[in-house]
């Protein structure tokens, strides 16, 4: 299967907030998320990577306009779970590489990787999917990301998709 | 818009590598993942979360049949990048929850959860799309899992897909 990207979108609309050093144990993701659903925070992203001496940390972006509430509810689960801080970044951008048949071809995302790096952007956070290479950069550095991905994959400026929700 | 629940995947032909404690700065990812693409080690999930001190974790998911050479690159990646270590899991599943709407219904994602943490299922990883929401587990708890998953979502057993690549 040929690994075709198809595009770069770019979204600023959000802000990062981590949980952080919450216990690794069953009940925990799911006390977090129904504080944010209970006070009606919008969750787009959720990364969670593995654990350490048992506790982990939890992460999530939201639309900057559900900021307010968010981290009222994450300063209320870090008592509630006895976790060590949270955390926000207001400023930052959501970038994706859209394509198909990425699993097959690790070479893609190296690419996109290298590709930030040699533009001098910091990666944050990374998740994917099957369609998707999603990365979370500094706010002020997605122009830089989003013209240095379109010329490393030879896609042409028809082709950026702003996220807008 | 309506949070719509399609199915429940399942996938336990992969397993997970994690590279601890890498420095956080431009080119680390890239670096990781090109070791892998040479090596010809087929990435799935890719899941990075935010550092602290100047560290983080880089986890990702492969077929287990890739995981020979992984290991292989993974020591060379950790020796190169003078990261900590690197640990595998080789008895994964990978649980998802495919859905539409689900960024304005955060209860989606706290119900994904609790009903995994009733089911004694602590989660490992947790990555999500716009229209997926995945979950990392023990490999021998798939069954309880999507069991579990069905019945909180009132999915019937036909709406069961296993991820075969
Ligand atoms: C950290 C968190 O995901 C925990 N392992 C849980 O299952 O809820
Ligand atoms: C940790 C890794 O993602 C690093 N921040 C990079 O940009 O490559």
């Amino acid at each position: 299967e040929q690994a075709i990207i198809s595009g770069v979108t770019h979204d600023t609309s959000e802000a990062k907030v981590t949980i952080r050093d919450v216990p690794d144990r069953p009940g925990v993701a799911a006390l977090v998320f129904t504080r944010m659903a209970d006070a009606n925070v919008n969750v787009d992203m959720i990364i969670q990577n593995v654990s350490e001496d048992g506790t982990t940390d939890i992460s999530f972006t939201s639309p900057k306009t559900d900021l307010v509430r968010a981290k009222r509810a994450a300063e209320a689960v870090v008592a509630e779970l006895q976790a060590r801080t949270y955390s926000v970044d207001e400023s930052i951008a959501k970038i994706s590489l859209v394509g198909a048949g990425m699993k097959t071809h690790p070479g893609v995302a190296a690419q996109m990787f290298r590709t930030l790096a040699e533009a001098g952007v910091n990666i944050d956070l990374i998740s994917t999917s099957s369609i998707r290479i999603s990365c979370v950069i500094e706010g002020d550095k997605v122009g830089v990301a989003v013209r240095a991905l379109h010329t490393s994959f030879g896609l042409d400026s028809g082709a950026v998709v702003a996220e807008v929700s």
